[in-house]
């Protein structure tokens, strides 16, 4: 069991040390044992330094870019863990414009067999879309469904 | 195995049913606040056999059949139908077309079905077994949870590891 | 004491079920007690209907009505405990484009002695703004900072 | 009585000095993420009295200080000076015109300033009470706390009116 966390945990770990760079445009990141001599409990630490930046506590780094360092990671684990499809719902909140289309240019460079589904309210995300879905209620408190292209999208915005 | 479809009757706010095509690559679904794009994400967690009502953002299992609105009367059941293409055996079954159905009604009675066959919610957890959609699989990625995981302590960080190996 | 929490808590809760329709174009919304009955100890309860939606546990709000909810909270308080400056940090991150751009008009309106420093990255509140400051770091890890006209950045995203 | 102006020097990622003006109205602060713009925020928060290091996102009081880049060596010290029109007397002092400055050192040795003359810190949080601008208002909403205040449990709500009663 601890052999097979400490195995799964290097893969992320590199998995994450791959990404991060690709993710920011630059920069450098892992993972870190807390205890190595505990492999039976210790917690996992991340280090991350954005691009150009000095590294520091991780408590300092910014909200888009502790956004980004989280997606980051849970890309990592996709990359160890594959799934057929994934559903991201807000996950790039925080994010600036910038960040925002290079995250949709990640996804669309990703493995194709994965299918992604992206709830999001930015512009930058929705260009990458293969189809849209727009969600309303044009009766009160009732939800309907519509496929939409990207410029019906912007002339409502 | 490609998702195929997603149909959401009765759930949260779908008291119509809406159903969704799900092509290769990348689908978005927007729309205002409030519409209804999260509770679609929530259809999907809960017809693949989820369990904890929190996670659905509700406090009994009855909350999720849609409560009515002014206008409409609260409806006694929801029910949702996912559909995969099974091709490839990604899941754990003979089917080439796989096709899940969960309905809950009022007073609490629940039920599943794998292809119009009435099954048990663990035949539904033992179907996703090892495909890469199991419970511990970061196939939904819930409204929030990038900050929540960010802020999660060194330790609750290893159970995610832990649940990946 | 406790008068004095009951008078604030009365105060907040008018001015909470004043101002959610505001906010959200629509709908009702109070603060309760949770225990009447014992005023030292008791917490508070938001109970919140967003317009055409029929009253329902907090927990099934959506995550832009969430915040929208906590918004007018927190204006509820600055009506009762007015602040001669407020500074919000993108409180307005989860908020789709006709909130932002109703959430901004709301600020315009509010009182003119009071001072709003916003940051956003949302192009609904930069519309608003009497004036604009971009923060960068042209050199890395340096932050510099810019007066700049809506265009400017408008040409930028 | 209004907000004047801001300068910050040496604080986070602003190690050389900056100066925001700010008129009546509304004013945005705009840019990239991780540009330095809840830095600014924080300063605010510094230089009128923070005692918390956890609201700093920091863990040491000299966290605070520009700790250097790849090509700019840490400095030694950070200083934030804030300045507020006080006609009105809004604040608790006979000076029209209020200048707060605080300087840290590497040291941790800390210096208070009203008006150019050295205070403690107790003096400063007396000059905010009961302007609206004390420890218990809600003059800076900082990032982030919208959806901790939304998750709050209702005990905790009770101490936010506490604090504002
Ligand atoms: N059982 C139910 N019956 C009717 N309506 C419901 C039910 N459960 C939830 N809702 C409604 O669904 C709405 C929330 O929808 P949802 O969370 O999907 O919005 P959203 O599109 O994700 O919005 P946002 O962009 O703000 O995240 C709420 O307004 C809520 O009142
Ligand atoms: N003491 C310090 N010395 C140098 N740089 C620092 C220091 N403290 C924090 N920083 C840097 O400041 C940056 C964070 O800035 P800040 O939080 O103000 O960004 P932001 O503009 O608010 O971004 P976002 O839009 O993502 O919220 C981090 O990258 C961090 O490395
Ligand atoms: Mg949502
Ligand atoms: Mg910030």
């Amino acid at each position: 069991v601890s052999t097979r966390f400490k195995e799964t945990f290097e893969q992320v770990s590199a998995a994450f040390a791959d990404i991060f760079p690709k993710m920011f445009g630059g920069g450098h990141a892992k993972l870190a044992l807390t205890d190595e001599t505990d492999i039976l409990n210790t917690g996992i630490d991340i280090i991350a330094q954005p691009p150009g930046k000095k590294l520091q506590s991780l408590s300092l780094l910014s909200g888009g870019e502790r956004a980004l360092t989280t997606i980051t990671l849970l890309f990592a684990i996709l990359k160890v863990r594959p799934v057929p499809f994934c559903i991201l719902d807000e996950v790039e909140a925080s994010l600036d414009e910038a960040n925002v289309d290079r995250f949709a240019q990640f996804l669309k460079n990703y493995d194709l067999t994965t299918q992604f589904i992206m709830i999001t309210h930015r512009k930058g995300s929705m260009a990458q879309a293969d189809q849209l879905y727009g969600v309303m209620m044009q009766e009160s408190g009732i939800s309907s469904l519509l496929s939409v292209s990207l410029s019906e999208i912007e002339q409502q915005l | 195995m490609p998702l195929k479809s997603l149909t959401i009757n009765g759930f949260k706010s779908f008291p119509d049913k809406v159903t969704l095509e799900f092509p290769k690559g990348i689908t978005g679904i927007v729309g205002p606040n409030g519409s209804g794009k999260s509770n679609i994400t929530e259809a999907m967690r809960w017809v693949m056999g989820e369990t904890n009502v929190r996670h659905l953002r509700g406090e009994n299992t009855t909350d999720v059949i849609f409560g009515g609105t002014a206008m409409k009367a609260p409806l006694n059941r929801a029910e949702v139908t996912v559909s995969f293409d099974n091709q490839a055996k990604q899941l754990n079954s003979d089917f080439k077309e796989i096709e899940i159905t969960r309905t809950i009604f009022r007073n609490g009675d629940t039920n599943y079905q794998i292809n119009q066959q009435n099954v048990r919610l663990k035949d539904i957890h033992d179907l996703f077994m090892d495909s890469g959609l199991s419970k511990e699989s970061f196939s939904i990625i819930s409204q929030g949870s990038v900050e929540q995981i960010f802020n999660a302590k060194p330790a609750d960080r290893r159970s995610v590891i832990e649940e990946a190996a």
